[in-house]
């Protein structure tokens, strides 16, 4: 509904008083003497009557802010340094009157008005963004917002006690935030959005700081934001140079985490998975490189490695993600446990094909998710039924089960799109020592070793090798497969065709040989 | 074969966490101490 | 194996957004509290220049090593940053010490003549930020309690 009449006046008045006020000498330390005349001034134009009043005025401050920078950056004679410093002269005020007015709202152990108005603030600057992204179209410019929302950030983050007690609601009201503006809902601020969320402050508090990783999941959140936007334009792999700078920032972010923060990557390496267009080969092993940080890797390069004497390879990894919930329909899932205990009903592996197909569109015949949710479901039910029978997993107890069955039947049944799908889901879990990684390294090489066409082999071949030509990071589970694969004659893998359909192919395998033993 | 990762201006080596000197995306050197807002006594800020 | 997937309206779109605002990326400095003095304005020096801060530039050890008038530049023109914290710890492994009344840096010039709880009364030498120059006081009482 219309503003009433006069707010807008008043709200430009009060603005303006503040920002003066924020300036002058006479504001006392972090403002608080400002604050506490100007709040006098607020009550006195009755901005703090009703909530509706506040909200108006919050709106109508955050659309003042963005005009004058709008105005400010329109000026061509100015330097980019004199333009921003005139922006943040007001911007920088505007962050500091919404961190005061929350840290004093409501009374100090009260922490619900202080969050509700925070939330009303970052969603009445969302609004505004979305809205000044649709009308301005390509003329939309990200700097007012992003420098109210790192400031803001910044303010609320700072060491103080009242802010310290609601800290994880500050982060929780931000990460609401930017995956509401997240790159596929304003494309125009991804930029803004990506250096929000890695900044040295925002990760430090979301994955560092805050006890029990409770932040973990809301930043493996954005950052799925971000790979759903990139992956159209990584799938074809043919970026423009906007797209490719966005995707080496990303690269850069994703370096930190693997430096920094490991553990976050090998915990949420399913989901980033999922989302990772299966060709976008080298971000995807950044990601499966990742280890925890008390783990030594054996080099994997040593000759007779003994992997099944690793002690490592008997314990799990840590998977937060209920994947088997993305096993759907329920039908189907609840004819996966029946087959899987009693390889029944014997229609399951003829029908599996079709439950995977969703469309008859060459590159989208199948669901990514479902495929991976299966083929971890069956590995890790595998894996507990050889430990049910005392076992580990070897390249002799993963055979014969009706968990092969379904592997065998995929390899086979499948068409090459579908199989290099299915190949894929499982060099995804070839990472770190631990039982998935081993158990899916045998299987991989059970289906080489036991594929009735050279075809399968091949593109088993074909799915490893295109991990390893990539430059570095490569997983280690990769590295220890393909050695194995190449080096133990069992497999005579150099006896194949496709190793010498082609001098430079020929010359690839060795050189990616040579480089690994 | 991708982008060399190495030469994204990010000391992968270091035996410091990376995190609290990242510049920014678009950056490749890490932040100078100048450019590290600090939470530093209040009497520091003399201007 | 996938082949190519078309781009539909929609990732068009999103692109054109991209291709717009990479016309005005952010600059790091929108990250960080405006500095008074010395605001970040790369110019293009030569290019056989270091570019880059010199390894372990961002340590105390190298801090230490910088020479007094140095640490008292970054001190009082960084402030808010890491680089015056650093200043400020290396100061005081020079003996410095700050006096909050005066914002000032103060070093004993020589055995204080009075010591008693409260204070202690000698000559000292402090460095006047605003006159930009080391100074030496004598008879000056030193008071504990403005020990920042």
């Amino acid at each position: 509904f219309d503003d009433p009449p006069g707010l807008h006046e008043k709200t430009e008045f009060l603005l303006r008083e503040w920002v003066n006020m924020y300036h002058s000498p006479a504001a006392g330390r972090d403002s608080t003497k400002a604050f506490s005349m100007f709040v006098g001034q607020m009550h006195q134009q009755g901005i703090l009557k009703t909530d509706d009043l506040i909200t108006r005025f919050f709106r109508l401050s955050t659309e003042m802010c963005v005009d004058l920078c709008y105005r400010a950056l329109n000026e061509q004679t100015h330097s980019p340094t004199l333009i921003r410093a005139k922006c943040f002269h007001t911007l920088d005020a505007f962050v500091r009157l919404i961190s005061l007015l929350v840290k004093h709202s409501g009374d100090s152990t009260n922490s619900v008005t202080k969050i509700n108005l925070l939330n009303k603030v970052l969603g009445i600057v969302a609004g505004v963004l979305l809205q000044d992204h649709e009308v301005r179209n390509t003329e939309f410019q990200q700097l007012p917002y992003h420098r109210i929302f790192i400031m803001l950030f910044i303010e609320l983050n700072a060491p103080e006690q009242v802010l310290d007690g609601i800290n994880f609601q500050i982060l929780t009201a931000f990460c609401n935030t930017f995956h509401i503006l997240r790159p596929r809902k304003a494309p125009g601020f991804a930029y803004a959005w990506l250096e929000l969320i890695s900044h040295r402050v925002f990760i430090g508090r979301m994955l560092a700081i805050t006890p029990q990783q409770r932040g973990w999941g809301m930043y493996a959140q954005l950052l799925i934001d971000l790979i759903k936007f990139l992956s159209p334009f990584l799938r074809n792999a043919d970026l423009t140079k906007a797209a490719q700078l966005l995707y080496k920032g990303t690269l850069r972010v994703l370096l930190v985490l693997l430096h920094d923060f490991p553990e976050f990557l090998c915990d949420y390496h399913y989901l980033f998975c999922d989302v990772i267009p299966p060709n976008c080969i080298q971000m995807r092993n950044l990601i499966l490189s990742a280890f925890p940080r008390n783990m030594r890797l054996p080099d994997p390069f040593t000759p007779n490695l003994k992997v099944d004497m690793l002690s490592d390879i008997t314990h799990p990894p840590r998977i937060v993600t209920n994947f088997t919930n993305m096993i759907q329909p329920a039908s189907f899932k609840k004819d996966l446990d029946s087959y899987l205990k009693s390889r029944a009903p014997v229609t399951f592996l003829s029908d599996l094909r079709s439950n995977l197909q969703v469309s008859n569109e060459p590159g989208t015949r199948y669901s990514i998710p479902l495929i991976n949710a299966l083929v971890l479901y069956v590995g890790t039910q595998a894996i507990t039924y050889i430990h049910s029978k005392g076992q580990t997993p070897s390249m002799s107890t993963i055979a014969h089960s009706s968990h092969m069955d379904i592997f065998q039947n995929l390899a086979v049944d499948l068409d090459t799109e579908g199989r290099y799908l299915f190949l894929n889901a499982i060099a995804n879990q070839l990472r770190y020592p631990n039982s998935h990684t081993h158990y899916f390294s045998c299987t991989l090489l059970y289906l080489f070793a036991e594929a009735n066409t050279e075809a399968i082999q091949e593109q088993i071949t074909r799915v490893l090798l295109e991990r390893l030509i990539v430059n570095r990071p490569h997983p280690w589970g990769l590295l220890i497969t393909f050695i194995e694969l190449i080096k133990n004659p069992s497999f005579n893998f150099w006896n194949h065709e496709f190793v010498h359909c082609a001098p430079e192919i020929h010359k690839l395998f060795e050189s990616v040989a040579r480089s690994c033993t | 074969p991708g982008i060399d990762l190495t030469t994204l201006g990010l000391n992968l080596n270091s035996p410091e966490n990376l995190y609290s000197t990242f510049q920014s995306p678009w950056a490749d050197s890490p932040c100078r101490p100048q450019d590290i807002d600090f939470h530093v006594h209040s009497e520091y800020l003399t201007n | 194996p996938l082949g190519r997937q078309p781009l539909n309206k929609e990732h068009l779109y999103h692109l054109a957004m991209l291709d717009s605002s990479y016309h005005h990326l952010p600059h790091p400095s929108d990250s960080e509290r405006l500095r008074h003095y010395l605001p970040r304005n790369p110019c293009p020096t030569a290019a056989y220049y270091p570019q880059l801060a010199p390894p372990g530039a961002d340590t105390l050890d190298f801090f230490q090593r910088l020479s007094t008038e140095t640490l008292f530049f970054i001190f009082y023109y960084m402030e808010g940053t890491k680089a015056q914290y650093l200043a400020a710890k290396a100061l005081k492994k020079q003996s410095w010490r700050f006096h909050t009344k005066y914002m000032m840096w103060f070093q004993r010039h020589e055995e204080p003549k009075k010591i008693t709880e409260e204070y202690e009364q000698g000559t000292y030498i402090y460095f006047d930020y605003e006159k930009w120059g080391q100074r030496k006081k004598e008879g000056f009482t030193f008071e504990y309690r403005f020990l920042e």
